[in-house]
Order: C-alpha cells, then structure tokens, then sequence
C-alpha cells in the first residue's frame, strides 16, 4: 500500500 | 532506518557542513546561489512545521531543527555576513517559476488535502528542484570551485542514496510514498549531468568547468 499517513523521513 | 537512508543523511549533513564552511573559510559566498538557498530553506521551513504535530525520533526531531537552522544560517552569511562576495549578478534564475508550479502542483497531486500534508507535498515538489538556480549560475559562468562541486556531489549523493532507501524499504517493509519517489528521482535525475562532470574533472584533479 502508499503508505503516506506518516511522513518518517527527513 | 537502514544504512541507505543513514549515509544518505549523513551525505546531506556533510553537504551542509561543507557549504558553511566553503564559505566561512574563504570569506567568500562567490559562486553559490542565494536564490537555491532560499528554495532551501523553504523547503525545510513548510516540511519540518510537523515538527510541532508529529514525533518521530529524538534523531528525526534533532535533524529536522538542525537542517532548519543551518538553512536560515547559510542565508544570513550570504546575504548579510558576506553579502560583498555573492555573484548576484549570474545568480538570476526567477525562483517564481519553480514556487508556483510546485504550489499548483501540491494542490492536484497528494496524499489529503490538509494543510500540513499540502505543505509537505509542496517542499518535496520543491526540493526536487531547488537546485536548478545553483545549477543556472554554474552554466552561466561555466564554472566552480572545487569545493563547491564538493558540495554539489554530496547533496547529489544523498538524493541518489534516498532512492536506494526507497527500493529497500518497499521490499523490505512493503513502504512507498509515490510523491517522494517520484521528486526523489526526478531531483536526482537533475544532477547527473554534474555527477558525470565531476567525476571525469574533479575527481582527477582538474578544476570543475563545463566543456567549452
């Protein structure tokens, strides 16, 4: 799945 | 985090690092854009506004506050500290006609429409091009200096390290975000051109110019 709920990245 | 992701961090923070120290050492902000250091620290500024709504990790917290000040850093001795050294003059690209299409953008294309997502949609949009006025001033005067190239090639390296991240994550932990990747390659797809340049001049020894 997109999974782009969270944004864990920098 | 994997190691992809970690060297390309670590690949980001070493380009800042040398970016404030190109120019702190040598008295000197000649040859870098202050407009792509502006679209920089836009880009910080409306991603890390989750810093106030989401908590990560002490590291993602620590690097997002560092990548922020660091970014407001480099505008201060460019257009203040330095300001008799910076090559305004060549730097000329209308950073207009990258905010607006990438704000248009980030209205279309992302995950919900809410105000910090939209705003992370438009600094990923963003970052993906930030560096065409850096790029812009080096074509425009057909060179750099060494260690700018050196700085070009770790911020290349830590876009082109993200997308290993991406291809191990998705297999790994089935992850992907189609916005990120999609400005990840695109913004790597940007440096090539320089990585090939700086690879065949820099790396020998030659100063960084473009072919005649």
């Amino acid at each position: 799945s997109d999974s782009s709920k969270e944004h864990d990245e920098l | 985090m994997n190691i992809f992701r970690f060297l390309g961090d670590a690949s980001h923070f070493a380009a800042i690092i040398i970016l404030v120290l190109k120019i702190w050492k040598t008295r000197s902000c000649a040859g870098l854009s202050g407009r792509s250091q502006i679209a920089f620290a836009i880009v910080f500024t409306t991603r890390y506004v989750d810093l106030l709504t989401s908590y990560v990790s002490l590291y993602n917290s620590l690097a997002k506050i560092i990548f922020i000040f660091s970014s407001y850093a480099t505008l201060y001795l460019i257009y203040f500290r330095f300001k008799a050294t910076y090559d305004g003059n060549h730097d000329t690209f209308r950073l207009e006609f990258l905010l607006v299409p990438c704000a248009l953008l980030a209205l279309i294309v992302n995950h919900r429409f809410q105000v910090v997502e939209l705003l992370w949609t438009f600094s990923i949009y963003l970052e993906s091009v930030a560096i065409l006025p850096q790029l812009f001033l080096i074509s425009k005067t057909g060179e750099a200096e060494t260690i700018t190239s050196h700085y070009l090639f770790s911020l290349g390296s830590y876009r082109g390290l993200y997308i290993l991240n991406w291809i191990y994550r998705y297999y790994v932990q089935n992850y992907y975000d189609l916005i990120a990747i999609s400005a990840g390659v695109l913004q790597t797809l940007l440096y090539c051109d320089f990585f090939y340049l700086y690879i065949t001049r820099v790396i020998k020894g030659k100063a960084f110019a473009l072919p005649a």
